[in-house]
């Protein structure tokens, strides 16, 4: 607080060489810390700490918020895409194929989210129904059987993107995902999915390891 | 706020930033490797006072501190060149009992500078 008339302390340039007030700011900002802290001086480790410990610690102040159980931190998160493979197809229905490694699927891979992704080109001003099936294989046979299908508006022409089901979850971590894109009304031959290298159509799923291994082992 | 650029004498947040190496707490202080403290020196003509309310904090310690060190300069009627945002240095340490401690302390690193 300023007394009135009284000049304001720290207005100037100090007149202290460089090096004394380098080192008053490193006093200070030592003393600072170690009072926030409530330490009188800096703490010296009595016993070593495991390296686990502190992985841990790092990947709770980098990762996923404070809670979560220790474990999933073990577990490895990655992102799979897939690009699709046109299969039977003609001007009413577009077939696509995505096919997942099965390195990747065997054993252990939990798809946690999954994503559909295509490039749409339509006529100006115009919308355009689709309908999205999901085919899975039929746990009795080998035979495609319809699991899911999804109804959507496209108005406008670029990328879409439809949140997959848990049946195309299941579907992918299998290793292979069937599509079926049919447009609906009279209109349906205005709707082009666009397959070229720019635009082809892929799949993006979340995929986390370790999961369903782990709980399999216990 | 502005930045402490060449050799003007107008109010401006000068950088200053602790390395924890340097200083040998690197064995405590696990995470960030530095503390950029920085503070605010400069000038305050009576036409850029106005910004009352600056909260006090550790860098009110610094300018009283600096005060000291000072060669009596104009302050230009009772405005100081003060830190007008702030924000916590988040720190991850071992305590004394080697326990690994994550904490933020509120206000520590200055962001802008201005006058009260």
């Amino acid at each position: 607080t300023l007394r009135a008339g009284s000049q304001c302390p720290a207005c100037e340039r100090p007149a202290i060489d460089l090096e004394s007030h380098r080192q008053l700011l490193l006093d200070m900002a030592k003393r600072s810390i170690l009072d926030k802290l409530h330490l009188s001086r800096p703490p010296t480790l009595s016993r070593p700490v495991s390296r686990a410990a502190l992985r841990t610690a790092l990947q709770r102040l980098h990762g996923p918020p404070q809670g979560t159980l220790q474990e999933d931190y073990r577990r490895q998160e990655y992102e799979i895409i897939s690009f699709a493979e046109t299969g039977f197809s003609n001007v009413n229905q577009t077939r696509l194929d995505f096919y997942f490694s099965s390195d990747e699927t065997a054993g252990g891979v939990e798809i946690q989210h999954a994503s559909f992704l295509f490039f749409v080109q339509l006529p100006p001003n115009s919308t355009q129904s689709m309908n999205v099936k999901v085919f899975a294989l039929s746990p009795h046979d080998t035979n495609l059987t319809i699991a899911s299908q999804h109804l959507l508006e496209v108005d406008a022409s670029g990328w879409h993107q439809l949140t997959l089901g848990p049946e195309a979850q299941a579907a992918c971590s299998q290793g292979h995902l069937t599509l079926e894109l049919v447009p609906e009304g009279q209109v349906a031959h205005s709707l082009v999915i666009m397959g070229d290298t720019a635009h082809r159509p892929f799949v993006a799923a979340q995929v986390r390891v370790g999961g369903k291994h782990q709980v399999h082992r216990r | 706020g502005i930045d402490c650029q060449g050799v003007s004498r107008m109010c401006c947040r000068q950088e200053f930033f602790v390395d924890f190496r340097e200083i040998g707490w690197q064995d405590w202080i696990i995470q960030p490797e530095g503390y950029a403290m920085n503070f605010c020196t400069g000038q305050c003509p009576l036409h850029v006072a106005g910004m009352p309310g600056i909260a006090a904090s550790f860098h009110t310690a610094v300018l009283n501190l600096l005060k000291a060190n000072t060669a009596g300069g104009t302050a230009g009627g009772g405005s100081c060149c003060v830190p007008t945002v702030q924000r916590p240095l988040s720190l991850l340490y071992y305590d004394r009992d080697s326990n690994i401690v994550k904490t933020d302390i509120p206000d520590m690193v200055v962001e802008a500078c201005g006058c009260s």
